[in-house]
């Protein structure tokens, strides 16, 4: 494990309890997409199977089952507890043009043509992407809260320190996965917009609202 | 390096 290892982990588990705990604080899911929110645990579980088949070490079995007790617990706030507060008219997003086309991918480019590895590949693939309805639910309310903002920011984050992680890997350790750097390349450029924003906007005080 | 199909991070 490298620092950006870690810091990326730690990034992505902050992005996850921000979120978390600002539904829960403020009892409302009010700018949250509850359909961005359920990818997310599809690629916790579809990722996280080999929990039951290999143990890696003592952090990489609590990360994971921590990561995927708090998706659950974040879709069942919005689903269950806070639904009243759910905004359902602007979470539009129609996932079934991400999902089907990733599932038939996962298919066709895989380590290992198991049931496993294609489930494995099929996350990484779907979380590459799985950020899309959010991003597209506060581009048709035009504004974001500035929480909501944070937890973006730690999750597109997360994978850009990935892909630094990626690259010390290959000079010190000799591996490469080029499924997963392909995703995350794809997924920390559909962040870029954002970043901008986050930078030029909400880190200087102000609200982040795009213009009409 | 780890074996291909040990999904050692996250």
């Amino acid at each position: 494990m490298n620092i950006f290892w870690l810091t990326g982990d730690l990034s992505h588990l902050a992005a996850i309890v921000i979120l978390l705990l600002k539904i829960w604080k403020t009892r409302s899911c009010a700018g949250i997409s509850g359909k961005g929110q359920l990818l997310f645990a599809l690629v916790f579980t579809t990722r996280y199977l080999d929990l039951l088949t290999s143990f890696i070490s003592l952090y990489n079995t609590s990360m994971k089952l921590i990561y995927i007790a708090c998706s659950y617990a974040t879709v069942y706030l919005i689903y269950m507890k806070f639904k009243a507060t759910y905004d359902g008219n602007h979470d539009t997003f129609r996932v079934e043009f991400l999902v089907v086309p990733v599932g038939g991918l996962s298919f066709l480019i895989n380590h290992d043509f198991s049931p496993l590895e294609i489930l494995c590949t099929f996350s990484i693939y779907l979380e590459s992407v799985a950020i899309l309805p959010q991003l597209f639910m506060i581009s048709k309310t035009g504004e974001a809260e500035t929480i909501t903002t944070h937890y973006l920011f730690f999750l597109g984050l997360y994978r850009a320190l990935y892909l630094v992680n990626s690259i010390w890997r290959f000079y010190f350790e000799g591996c490469f996965d080029l499924i997963a750097v392909v995703a995350g390349v794809v997924q920390t450029i559909l962040y870029c917009d954002f970043f901008y924003l986050y930078i030029t906007k909400v880190l200087k005080g102000k609200k982040l609202s795009l213009p009409a | 390096p780890p074996a291909e199909g040990d999904h050692d991070e996250l």
